[in-house]
């Protein structure tokens, strides 16, 4: 089983 | 004043539908350099970021930053009313609540002209690190498509292991697996069907093929795509720059002398193992 992970957690938000 | 004048209007139709199954509503940012956008899809899983140099339209003109913030479906329904040969220009006021885009016939000889209104969206803009990624794979984007396509009838993932020598695209499901495997190609009289990779480390990851079918419909914008990438950066540290970049860049097609007048960059995260 595969998750995905959002790609929010890996840019900062401005 | 805001006004941008596009004489291949057919570029905009291709942006559009190359990002509209994929966000619902974003914002345009205009500067005197270029038009933007940035936008996540829905579920935040992956994020699209498209420009355009100010140097690339035929007339630019932004006295001021605007930001137009609209549903994108809405304006490729408009923009679907464009032939594919007009030059479209793109208009707004200062402070207005609406743009309005002019389709003007290669003969001149017919205007049509279409307004929409603007959204005030409450977009969240991520800063994204200007890095150096260990993989880089160019390839013909047809063949990606085909790929990404292709390994869809197989299983939800694609595993993407990258050699100095080739790439390997693998998907396994319930019902067996496949792979397609590319070679680097040599130096070849027709550079839009070449295979370049370039790499500090082997690399074997995983990504959801959802989402790279859905970058695809960018591939009418440029006979090359090019997938950069990093290896897993082990649990714990942090992850900043393990996303894999899927761009292509947006050319005009002048035949005689094409240049870049910008780009459409997705990301994605790999798909971890539970």
């Amino acid at each position: 089983k595969c998750s995905q992970t959002r790609i929010d957690s890996f840019f900062k938000m401005m | 004043m805001f006004e941008a004048r596009l004489i291949q209007g057919s570029i905009l139709k291709k942006i559009l539908d190359a990002i509209k199954d994929l966000v619902t509503d974003a914002s345009w940012d205009c500067s005197p350099n270029g038009m933007s956008l940035q936008a996540m899809d829905t579920s935040h899983v992956s994020l699209v970021s498209v420009s355009l140099n100010s140097d690339g339209f035929d007339k630019y003109r932004c006295d001021r930053n605007l930001t137009l913030g609209m549903n994108l479906i809405s304006l490729s329904k408009i923009i679907k009313c464009a032939a594919n040969d007009d030059t479209i220009i793109i208009k707004a006021g200062d402070g207005g609540d609406k743009i309005t885009l002019l389709f003007e016939a290669q003969n001149e000889s017919e205007v049509a002209e279409y307004e929409i209104k603007l959204m005030n969206l409450d977009s969240e803009y991520l800063g994204i690190p200007d890095t150096t990624y260990n993989v880089t794979i160019k390839m013909p984007s047809n063949k990606f498509q085909r790929i990404c396509r292709d390994l869809s009838q197989i299983g939800d993932a694609v595993t993407i292991s990258c050699a100095k020598d080739g790439v390997r695209f693998g998907a396994a499901g319930d019902l067996g697996s496949g792979s397609i495997r590319l070679a680097q190609t040599a130096t070849s009289d027709k550079p839009e069907d070449s295979v370049t990779i370039s790499m500090q480390e082997a690399l074997c990851q995983s990504f959801a093929l959802k989402y790279l079918n859905h970058f695809a419909k960018a591939t009418p914008l440029s006979a090359q795509v090019t997938l950069s990438m990093s290896p897993d950066v082990p649990l714990g540290e942090p992850l900043l720059f393990n996303v894999c970049v899927v761009e292509y860049n947006i050319s005009d097609n002048d035949d005689e002398n094409p240049s870049t007048i910008g780009f459409i960059r997705y990301y994605l995260a790999p798909k971890i193992d539970d």
